[in-house]
């Protein structure tokens, strides 16, 4: 039970699933579990939408449309007028797009716990679910998460089929419709950091794109998790340019790493993704950017070469302390004007 | 034990290139080997002063040490047997916790 599920392990997929459905079933008011689609190997790809519910559902959107419609008519014919509220802004957060990359998932997972459990007592958590929704996606490569678990530790890829080789899995970070396949990527199937036959050709890249094309006008941030190497990163990834709105971002991420900062010290680098880490394209953050949601984040979390991609359980519950403080922080920054 | 034990002896080394020259030989000498490139993400990203985490068999860690030794290229173990490394992680003290 939700009682009883422990954030400071790593799950395998199933038990993620498990704890998703539970977490649907034991707070109706304020999450909401959806597929957006199925993975390679057919697997749904569930999303958690957690937030002050008001109306939200599919149902209550409708019988609220409805009524809106009758309200404002009377109102207006007796110029009552009353504004209909406007549709929440949302946030979107991604985990384990590199199935070898554990520490994604379990944060994915320990935000969702922190949000629920703090809504009731912590005000800027509280003002978060009220103004925003947070689509959160713990599991986005979940072939690969999979296979990790079974097979291969350190697998990174997705786990579709190329006819030609015998190799399996595109780069899901290499996959998106933006500078797709130039430098940072490559196009043989063998690499890691395989594009892909084609923009999108993975189901769960199409399946993701097309959620945040069909809530462009809604999605503010998107925030994609990663490990590991302690930064904070935004776009460009594929080219050495400014984005328009820098000051903007570059505040936002120098906020978020200072509060990061201030749960346990640890320093966290932060810029563009291009010069900070390197040039590569076809990422999500630049797709994401290019198509409107102009604030844009890759947390790579802990470590810088310790344990790697082996980071031990001890260390779930801080990484994911700091790292909760730093998504608040970006997330406040979006119900403030800049 | 976990994976089959196919992680046993591997380690993972931490690579630090000095110079061009020195990016120029690694990028050579692991071009020539299968190693798992942790950090960057592949070879062609290597570049002087900045690290490079590799997964390399058991059967070619000496090979490796061999190799950077000569050239007096800066470099250190960070996991050395990655099996037992798996094994904490997510081993007996996990799933007994989960129990």
């Amino acid at each position: 039970s939700e009682s009883e599920y422990d954030y400071e392990v790593y799950h395998p997929l199933q038990e993620i699933q498990s704890w998703m459905f539970e977490m649907n079933r034991t707070h109706p008011y304020l999450v909401h579990m959806f597929s957006i689609g199925k993975s390679y190997e057919g697997r749904p790809l569930y999303v958690l939408q957690v937030g002050q519910m008001g109306g939200e559902t599919v149902e209550n959107v409708t019988r609220l449309f409805v009524f809106r419609i009758i309200l404002k008519t009377v109102f207006a014919s007796c110029q009552l007028g009353k504004r209909s509220r406007p549709q929440k802004k949302a946030v979107w957060i991604d985990c384990g797009v590199h199935a070898r990359e554990w520490i994604g998932p379990a944060f994915c997972q320990w935000f969702v716990k922190e949000a629920i459990n703090s809504y009731k007592y912590d005000s800027v958590m509280r003002r978060l679910l009220n103004q925003l929704n947070f689509y959160i996606m713990p599991v986005f490569n979940v072939d690969g998460y999979h296979f990790s678990w079974t097979t291969d530790r350190f697998w990174r890829k997705t786990r579709s089929k190329n006819h030609k080789f015998h190799c399996r899995g595109v780069d899901a970070n290499r996959n998106w419709k933006v500078k797709w396949c130039e430098e940072g990527a490559s196009y043989h199937p063998c690499d890691d950091t395989y594009c892909g036959p084609f923009p999108e050709s993975e189901p769960e890249v199409k399946a993701v794109a097309k959620f945040l094309r069909k809530h462009k006008k809604r999605v503010k941030a998107y925030i994609s998790i990663h490990a590991y190497a302690q930064m904070l990163l935004y776009p460009y990834s594929y080219k050495y340019a400014a984005i328009p709105n820098f000051d903007c971002v570059e505040s936002a991420a120098h906020n978020a790493v200072t509060a990061l900062y201030s749960a346990y010290g640890v320093k966290y680098r932060y810029g563009p993704a291009s010069t900070t880490l390197y040039v590569s394209s076809g990422s999500s953050i630049d797709w994401a950017y290019r198509n409107g949601i102009r604030y844009a984040f890759a947390f790579e979390l802990r470590d810088t070469g310790y344990y790697g991609f082996l980071l031990p359980e001890t260390l779930i519950n801080p990484t994911c302390t700091e790292t909760t403080r730093a998504v608040k922080a970006i997330a406040s920054g979006l119900l403030k004007k800049c | 034990s976990l994976y089959n034990n196919r992680y046993a002896g591997d380690q993972v080394f931490r690579i630090t290139p000095g110079n061009d020259e020195e990016v120029q030989v690694l990028k050579k000498v692991l071009s020539h080997m299968k190693v798992d490139f942790w950090q960057p993400n592949s070879v062609s990203m290597i570049h002087p002063n900045n690290t490079v985490d590799v997964h390399v068999k058991h059967s070619l860690t000496q090979s490796l040490h061999a190799h950077l030794k000569q050239r007096h290229i800066d470099y250190r173990v960070f996991i050395s047997n990655l099996q037992k490394e798996i094994e904490k992680q997510t081993g007996h003290r996990s799933t007994r916790k989960r129990r």
